[in-house]
């Protein structure tokens, strides 16, 4: 016999009201003009948030490491050399992002294929 | 993941989901969260897509990701996007990728951002959507500007394996997904579909709108440690709108 199952809990059942439209706010707009080159598009949002994206990127290496001490290398070699295949204007906008953070190619493409690998 | 498009009475539509992504990917013992899940609410955004000088489309994203897992085409339709498990997953269209068997197969969250920026209705959205073949599977979350516009696509590699429409489902006037097909039973341990219809069912019809919906997935289990934020949209009034979220104290892991 299976046990209790998850309790659950609808805070509708408490009269609560949690939307505050507000909130919505401390989410940053950004413009992603597609009339410039692919090249060009994300530099602002990548410039802004370079740290982010590299915090991210480490603990995800660094939580593969213990199992695959070469992560980082395997990363780098083999999304970096799927990056060229990949289609336009995907291919240029991914490429544009790695030189604005600085980050290597193989893990800004790691990143942008990264539901494909999930999902296994 | 958890997913819904509803409409009130009047016939006007909704869509909401919550971004659930993290599982498994390092726990913080002190802060008692998931480390990814951590590192991601700190890296949303919102995008007006523009074309021609004006606004085409609206997303949210994590800054440094160009696919887009939900966004809003104003007038015309809405779409998120939930993972779907398979055996024939990702890596199986990635592998075909790579060695060129699955040269037009598109990368999911690509086909989804070239549906926002190609597609001008609800009905062009949906066929390309369920036809165009693709590296894994997914459920594609679509909402219209219109009475009844509402579906749920589960996708494979090559084809749809299951369309449910709103006005045929069992509930009539929403939807919701998860990351389970329509009419089966979820994981036990996983069970977010079940608390998620109770939830949807306290609602009640009438009060459909962004505050009734976010309150449904501000609700456990729908809401729990990995989901990093809500988003609520109306494709009729174009309104779109990212909150955070975070599950804090004793809350479900997933």
């Amino acid at each position: 016999e299976l046990p209790a199952p998850f309790k659950d809990h609808c805070i509708l059942d408490d009269k609560q009201n949690l939307y505050d439209p507000s909130k919505q706010f401390d989410i940053k707009w950004y413009d992603v003009n597609l009339d410039l080159p692919p090249s060009e598009r994300w530099v602002q949002i990548a410039t802004a948030n370079k740290e982010h994206i590299a915090d991210l990127i480490g603990v995800l290496i660094n939580l593969i490491t213990p199992w695959f001490p070469n992560a980082i290398d395997f990363v780098d070699d083999v999304f970096g050399d799927l990056a060229p295949k990949l289609a336009q204007p995907y291919r240029d906008e991914i490429f544009s992002i790695a030189n604005a953070t600085g980050i290597p190619l193989g893990q800004i493409t790691m990143y942008n294929i990264f539901y494909e690998i999930f999902t296994v | 993941c958890t997913s819904v498009i509803a409409q009130d009475k009047d016939g006007h539509v909704f869509h909401a989901r919550n971004l659930d992504f993290g599982l498994f990917m390092g726990w913080d013992p002190v802060l008692h969260d998931w480390q990814i899940s951590q590192k991601l609410r700190k890296m949303i955004i919102n995008v007006n897509w523009l074309k021609d000088g004006k606004l085409l489309y609206k997303s949210n994203n994590f800054a440094g990701y160009i696919g887009i897992y939900n966004g809003l085409k104003p007038n015309a339709f809405s779409l998120t996007a939930d993972d779907r498990f398979q055996l024939v997953g990702g890596y199986y269209g990635i592998l075909k990728w790579v060695f060129g068997l699955e040269a037009d197969g598109k990368w999911m969250s690509w086909l989804a951002r070239e549906t926002l920026e190609t597609k001008t209705t609800y009905l062009d959205a949906k066929e390309h959507l369920m036809n165009t073949p693709m590296l894994s599977p997914v459920y594609f979350i679509l909402g219209g500007s219109k009475k009844d516009e509402g579906c749920i696509i589960a996708r494979s590699l090559d084809k749809t394996a299951l369309l449910t429409e709103m006005a045929t489902s069992p509930h009539g006037w929403y939807l919701l997904e998860t990351n389970y097909d329509q009419g089966t039973e979820d994981l036990y341990l996983d069970d977010r579909d079940t608390p998620g219809f109770r939830c949807m069912d306290k609602l009640t019809q009438k009060n459909v709108g962004f505050e009734g919906i976010f309150n449904v997935l501000s609700s456990r289990t729908n809401l729990n440690k990995l989901t990093t934020y809500t988003v609520l949209m109306s494709v009729e009034t174009s309104r779109f709108e990212t909150i955070l979220q975070s599950c804090p104290g004793e809350c479900y892991p997933w």
